[in-house]
C-alpha cells in the first residue's frame, strides 16, 4: 500500500523536524 | 538593609523579550520552562548576528548544524514562526510558536499549523501541486531518489484519502478529517523535548528567577 505523503513528510527528519533546535546542546 | 541583588541576565535581554509569566499564561509552558526557552533563544539568537533576534540563517544553522543551502521546510517553519513578518523571530514569537509543538498542546492547533505549513501559496487550500512540491523537496533534502511516477502515485494516493469532495485541493475541513484518521501525519508536530525542557536541559534553569 502506498504511504500517504503527509505521513512521509512527518516521519523524515529532512521533512520538517525541529529536534535540531534542542540537540545543539 | 535594603540589599537588592541584581540579575546579571537582565541588562542583556534580547530586544523582543517578553515577561515569562505572561508568556506562560498564554502557552502550554510553565514560567520556568519559558525561562529555560529563553536560554535556548539567547544561544540561537547570538549564534551569527549577535543581535538577540533569530534570523533565518541562525534558525537553519540550529536545525541542521551546518549552513547548508536553502531548505523549503526550514523556510516555511521560519516564516510561520515570524508572526510579525519582519524577517526575524522574536522571543515571544519563538515561545508562542513552539508551544504548538508541546505534546500537550491541542491537536487542533497542531493541525492548523501543519495546514498553513503545507499551504505553500497561502490560498487556504493544500493543492496537488503544492503537495508534489513538498514531496520533491523532501526527497531532494534527504538524497532519496524516487521516480516521477512514484511521486505522482504517492500524491494521488494521498489526495484519494484526503480530498473527499474530489476538487483536487484539500480544504481545512477535509484536512481536519484526514488527520483524525491519520494521526501519524501530525507526528512531527509534537516535540518530546518540550515536555519537560527544564529537566532535559538542566543548564537552562541555572538562571531561573521564579519557582513555578
Amino acid at each position: 500500500r502506498t504511504c500517504n505523503a503527509f505521513q512521509l513528510i512527518s516521519s523524515m527528519s529532512s521533512g520538517f523536524d525541529l529536534s535540531g533546535l534542542f540537540e545543539s546542546e | 538593609m535594603g540589599c537588592v541583588s541584581s540579575s546579571p541576565g537582565r541588562s542583556r535581554r534580547a530586544p523582543g523579550y517578553e515577561d515569562p509569566a505572561v508568556l506562560a499564561s498564554q502557552t502550554s509552558f510553565t514560567v520556568n520552562e519559558v525561562e529555560a526557552l529563553y536560554e535556548l533563544y539567547k544561544k540561537l539568537s547570538y549564534s551569527i548576528f549577535k543581535d538577540g533576534l533569530i534570523h533565518k540563517e541562525e534558525f537553519q544553522l540550529a536545525l541542521f548544524r551546518t549552513s547548508k543551502g536553502p531548505s523549503l521546510f526550514a523556510d516555511r517553519v521560519f516564516d510561520l514562526f515570524d508572526l510579525k513578518r519582519n524577517g526575524v523571530i522574536e522571543f515571544g514569537e519563538f515561545v508562542r510558536s513552539l508551544s504548538i509543538f508541546h505534546p500537550k498542546a491541542p491537536e487542533s492547533d497542531k493541525a492548523a499549523f501543519a495546514f498553513k505549513l503545507y499551504d505553500l501559496r497561502g490560498t487556504g487550500y493544500i493543492e496537488k501541486e503544492e503537495l508534489r512540491e513538498l514531496v520533491v523537496a523532501l526527497l531532494d533534502e534527504s538524497d532519496l531518489c524516487l521516480s516521477d511516477s512514484a511521486v505522482e502515485e504517492i500524491v494521488d494516493n494521498t489526495f484519494s484519502q484526503a480530498d473527499s469532495n474530489g476538487d483536487d485541493r484539500i480544504d481545512p475541513k477535509e484536512w481536519e478529517e484526514f488527520v483524525k484518521k491519520n494521526p501519524a501525519s501530525l507526528r512531527n508536530m509534537s516535540l518530546p523535548y518540550l515536555q519537560d525542557i527544564t529537566t532535559a536541559f538542566p543548564s537552562f534553569v541555572m538562571h531561573s528567577e521564579v519557582d513555578d
